[in-house]
């Protein structure tokens, strides 16, 4: 049976926002988790992929998803 | 490598710190030898010394906790995997203190997290380092697999924290600045001496060793001083009388004798304490044959040997290649292994079958290393 991809896709989505709460500072704005271009969020995982040395797509790839996945040093990536 | 904003950093040398509370993952003596060793790489590269107490405030405060509430920081854990530890910067009351996940599954290996490195990652917070974006620095932030093998500080770690504490203080002005970390499988390898030791092989180069067990895949690699502070680095010969379990370490005209971890009071020893003539400046190469009972010293071209039956030395040095057909020169480093003798030239290695009185294989230095 095929995974079922929107369920994946909105776990996947979860994972990179825990992952920039708890190391990039990253509040979510208002109850609604909107994908845009342009949205905090998108601007977070920019961030993260360039601090990484990632692609920078500001697109919860493959690249970022196993990234946030893997063990890390618990202290934020947010020096102040 | 980048620094924590406002680059806070201690302003002595000298620092303390307490282990509040042990993993029931490792044994405390483990625990304290790992702690002892994390803090022992940063201090090979700074001035800075540290010291371990049992009891009252120190400057780095250790605990393990789990979860969030119980060990009362800003930042919470999270169970197993995802964050493992974290640090806090050089300051008073929590700064510099590191707190370790007991959710992870704490090792001195290469599973599941391994509590020396994970520490010494975190140590460089609790001196002032911030995260690294150099994927091969220590100070980088997600956990990669452990390799004994390797010196776990890359050059950009080390450029870090001697960017915060002159490394130009360091106590022994003969080391570099910059000190050359030797890499284990790179083609130039040389050792200063290589030794067995209670069923391992030593590999000694400069103030670091390798040791590795004939059985097992894994090196590890340490500082000298970490396990025998009145060494000097850079040591010339070793080799180990198993049924006293001790090793004799040389360098210069002098030499060492260690049991287990201790030197007894006494040494160094001057070389004609063993009977050599005192023209004898330096040995380059020893070994111990435990069949014989027998001692052998090297030297230039030629060899001493020790009889420990009949404590007589030899009266007059004999030329290497009579005794060892194939090899012909100056030797850097020998040791005993099953029936054979590993001598170490320079970037080669022989095998010399001790029965055939012939040189049976040809092979790299990096021989014994997983490379």
């Amino acid at each position: 049976f095929p995974a079922h991809t929107g369920q994946k896709k909105e776990e996947g989505m979860q994972l990179i926002q825990k992952y920039l709460e708890n190391y990039y500072g990253f509040k979510k704005d208002g109850e609604s988790f909107i994908w845009k271009s342009n949205s905090a969020v998108t601007k977070k995982i920019k961030e993260m992929q360039e601090f990484f040395g990632l692609e920078v797509t500001g697109r919860p790839d493959s690249s970022a998803l196993d990234l946030v996945q893997k063990s890390r040093c618990g202290f934020p990536d947010v020096a102040g | 490598f980048s620094t924590f904003a406002g680059e806070p950093k201690w302003a002595k040398q000298v620092l303390t710190y307490r282990i509040l509370n042990y993993t029931p993952d490792l044994r405390p003596a483990e625990v304290n030898a790992a702690i002892r060793k994390a803090f022992s790489i940063w201090s090979s590269v700074t001035p800075l010394k540290f010291i371990k107490k049992d009891r009252g405030d120190a400057d780095i405060m250790i605990s393990f906790a789990t979860g969030g509430k119980s060990h009362n920081d800003f930042i919470p854990f999270d169970g197993p995997g995802g964050s493992v530890a974290h640090a806090y910067a050089p300051g008073k009351d929590i700064g510099g203190d590191a707190h370790f996940d007991e959710d992870e599954t704490w090792t001195k290996s290469t599973e599941g997290a391994n509590l020396f490195y994970v520490a010494a990652h975190e140590f460089g917070h609790s001196l002032g380092l911030f995260h690294s974006r150099d994927p091969n620095a220590l100070m980088y932030p997600v956990y990669r697999k452990f390799d004994p093998s390797v010196f776990p500080l890359h050059q950009d770690d080390i450029n870090g924290i001697q960017s915060l504490y002159d490394s130009a203080e360091i106590k022994d002005p003969t080391e570099s600045k910059e000190p050359v970390l030797p890499n284990s499988c790179g083609p130039d390898l040389t050792f200063d001496a290589v030794t067995t030791f209670r069923g391992e092989i030593i590999f000694f180069k400069d103030k670091h060793f390798w040791r590795k067990h004939p059985a097992v895949r894994e090196v590890d690699f340490d500082l000298v001083s970490l396990f025998w502070p009145r060494l000097p680095s850079g040591v010339d010969a070793a080799y180990e009388i198993p049924e006293e379990d001790k090793i004799l370490f040389f360098k210069g005209n002098e030499f060492w004798v260690v049991k287990g971890e201790t030197i007894p009071p006494g040494y160094p020893q001057k070389l004609y304490a063993l009977g050599f003539s005192k023209d004898v400046a330096k040995i380059d190469a020893a070994f111990y044959d435990r069949n014989k009972g027998k001692a052998y010293y090297f030297t230039a071209d030629k060899f001493w040997s020790y009889d420990k039956r009949n404590q007589s030395m030899d009266r007059k040095p004999r030329l290497i290649k009579d005794a060892f057909p194939g090899i012909n020169a100056k030797v850097d480093a020998v040791f005993q292994h099953e029936n054979f003798l590993y001598f170490f030239q320079g970037r080669k290695q022989f095998e010399f079958d001790s029965d055939k009185k012939k040189v049976t294989r040809l092979l790299k230095t990096n021989f014994w290393f997983p490379c």
